[in-house]
């Protein structure tokens, strides 16, 4: 089974 | 204070059908540069970024940077009354408690008037790192739209393999399996169908299709997509449009 990944750990607030 | 004159109305009436199923509500950011927008999903799993730059309008006057909460269902609603040879001018003064819209048919001889309430929106706004990305495809949107409706009778998630020779998006469910496989194919008459492929590296990715769809909403805006992709970073699903952009970002799903 996958799982969904969120962009939290990808992209951080400026 | 913010004025911005759009010849081409149902451009916008096309942004808001492209985000406002991903997103209930978001600032547009006003400045000298044009008008922005960027929005995450309730989930966290994609973004939206917009731009339409200042030259898409005539004029464009933009004195001072300006956020604009806006509740885009309820925008695309007040567009809903545009018709779609109006053209579109928006307004907002610099204390920004409601955006005037105005839409003039072509005629000139009909003018009508609408206020939208704005809202105080506390986002977060993220910085999206410059990523050299390994494949890059370029192909026809309405192609993609394609692909990504008919796999998603199949399955929740499609897998995108990117080779030298091809781009394969392929989906495995209850019922079966399916994929469709285009070839690389610069050479083709119609430039608008071609499918091109910037490889610095093979990939092979999942995501989930029923965003994929949504992104596909924003295929009446161009003829074409792109879609750039490395292991284990979000998918950049870019559609260029004369003056400006909508990319969304879609995290990967992981494992077996």
């Amino acid at each position: 089974q996958q799982s969904q990944t969120t962009l939290d750990s990808f992209f951080d607030p400026t | 204070m913010l004025e911005a004159r759009l010849q081409t109305g149902a451009l916008l009436k096309k942004v808001l059908e492209a985000i406002k199923e991903l997103i209930t509500d978001a600032n547009f950011d006003c400045s000298d540069n044009g008008i922005a927008l960027q929005a995450m999903d309730n989930s966290h799993v994609a973004l939206v970024a917009l731009l339409l730059r200042h030259d898409g309008f005539e004029p464009y006057r933009c004195d001072r940077s300006l956020a604009l909460g806006v509740n885009l269902v309820s925008l695309s609603k007040v567009l809903r009354c545009a018709g779609n040879d109006d053209i579109i001018t928006l307004k907002a003064d610099d204390t920004a408690d409601v955006l005037s819209l105005t839409f003039e048919n072509t005629d000139n001889d009909r003018i009508s008037e609408y206020e939208l309430k704005l809202m105080d929106i506390d986002s977060e706004h993220l910085g999206i790192p410059d990523t050299t990305y390994e494949a890059v495809v370029q192909m026809s949107s309405a192609e993609f739209a394609r692909i990504c409706k008919d796999l998603q009778v199949l399955s929740d998630s499609v897998q995108i393999d990117v080779t030298k020779e091809g781009v394969k998006f392929g989906a495995k469910g209850e019922l079966g399996s399916g994929a469709v496989t285009l070839k690389q194919n610069g050479n083709v008459d119609k430039e608008e169908e071609a499918t091109l492929i910037e490889l610095q590296q093979n990939v092979s990715l999942n995501f989930s299709l029923k965003y994929l769809v949504n992104f596909t909403k924003a295929t009446p805006l161009a003829s074409r997509v792109s879609l750039s992709m490395s292991s284990e970073v979000p998918l950049l699903v870019e559609y260029k449009m004369e003056a400006g952009y909508i990319r969304y970002y879609l995290a990967p799903k992981i494992g077996e």
